[in-house]
């Protein structure tokens, strides 16, 4: 609504053409930070490779359009599928794994995930994506144990477990969800999975050998509406 | 909605393109290439104001034109964005994850008069 006569909007008409450009350049930059919740943009010291980002989409979409789940791991099917509302911002989050510790046997997986994410959004999915070569023929049982540091930060205690079959090499999905959610209560932003193999496989994921085979969580989670009423 | 053009003075779209390169912002926004921004400028006398694009109708206009002749004290009003969509993004984030999200109501997509 126009006030005392002039619209909000209407002091850039009376700038200089260059110096409209800095306004709106400027106005673009701040509108973009202050929705991503951003205080500045970020600096990019370890940009993920090309080859796992374009892998990891892919495996997404996939994801999104199969409604096959692996043996064993059944999707929590109490999580509504996404429907966004007016005013609602969504987001699909990529964290790839760090290495951590490692045996022929096991290897250890750590995920940083957003410093933004903890307390202001709501978890609504998310999936890890592991990639497995197996050694040969027949059934490979996973360990697969999710970790956390205990009280006095020397070591990690194992906060759940699960068990998973592998067939044959491929891309295999694991729903973490109530993890990282678990992970977010806490107000903790790393998550770490340890993955255990019954026999020496020299190397349990193929993630050293190439960039596209890296292992990642995708989550998708949505800011938190202060004034909705949750019924547990 | 009416794309500006360099004769008119009334309400319109102006297209305004934020390249991301050109900010040096392509190292942490990988997609997409640029933020198509636009914005909303010109006049907007009386007889066109609650019009959503301007043109919507052209009887709307004659009667709004006819009621603003007739008033006793003329009320401006602005030009506005009257229709807009999200922006989609694919980003780092700080913790050099990457996120995708939808900002909505991001882009200009028409204008018109308050």
């Amino acid at each position: 609504a126009p006030q005392g006569g002039l619209c909000p909007a209407c002091g850039l008409a009376a700038l200089p053409p260059a110096s409209q450009r800095d306004v709106l350049i400027a106005v673009a930059k701040q509108s973009i930070l202050s929705k991503l919740r951003l205080p500045d943009r970020p600096n990019i010291t370890h940009p993920t490779s090309r080859g796992a980002l374009l892998s990891a989409l892919r495996r997404m979409r996939a994801q999104h359009t199969d409604t096959t789940v692996s043996p064993g791991m059944p999707h929590d099917s109490s999580i509504p599928p996404l429907r966004p509302g007016a005013g609602v911002q969504e987001f699909e989050l990529l964290s790839f794994a760090e290495s951590g510790s490692s045996t022929s046997r096991s290897v250890r997986l750590h995920f940083h995930f957003t410093q933004e994410l903890p307390g202001s959004t709501e978890i609504l999915q998310a999936t890890l994506y592991l990639f497995w070569a197996v050694p040969g023929p027949g059934i490979h049982p996973i360990t697969i144990k999710f970790l956390q540091p205990d009280p006095t930060g020397l070591s990690m205690t194992t906060v759940s477990e699960t068990r998973l079959e592998v067939q044959r090499a491929g891309w295999v999905t694991l729903d973490v969800g109530q993890a990282v959610r678990s992970l977010f209560g806490r107000g903790s932003q790393s998550l770490t999975v340890e993955l255990e193999v019954a026999e020496d496989w020299s190397s349990p994921l193929l993630a050293g050998h190439n960039d596209s085979h890296w292992p990642f969580v995708a989550a998708q989670a949505r800011v938190r509406m202060p004034h909705r009423v949750q019924r547990r | 909605g009416i794309e500006c053009s360099g004769t008119s003075r009334m309400c319109c779209r102006k297209e305004f393109f934020v390249d991301f390169k050109e900010i040096g912002w392509e190292d942490w926004i990988i997609q997409p290439e640029g933020y198509h921004m636009n914005y909303c400028a010109g006049l907007c006398p009386m007889h066109m104001a609650g019009i959503p694009g301007l043109a919507a109708s052209f009887h709307t206009a004659v009667l709004n034109l006819i009621k603003a002749n007739n008033a006793d004290a003329a009320v401006d009003s602005c030009c506005v964005p009257t229709q807009r969509r999200p922006l989609s993004l694919l980003y780092y984030d700080r913790d050099s994850n990457i996120i995708k999200t939808d900002i909505p109501d991001m882009i200009v997509d028409a204008c018109g008069c308050t």
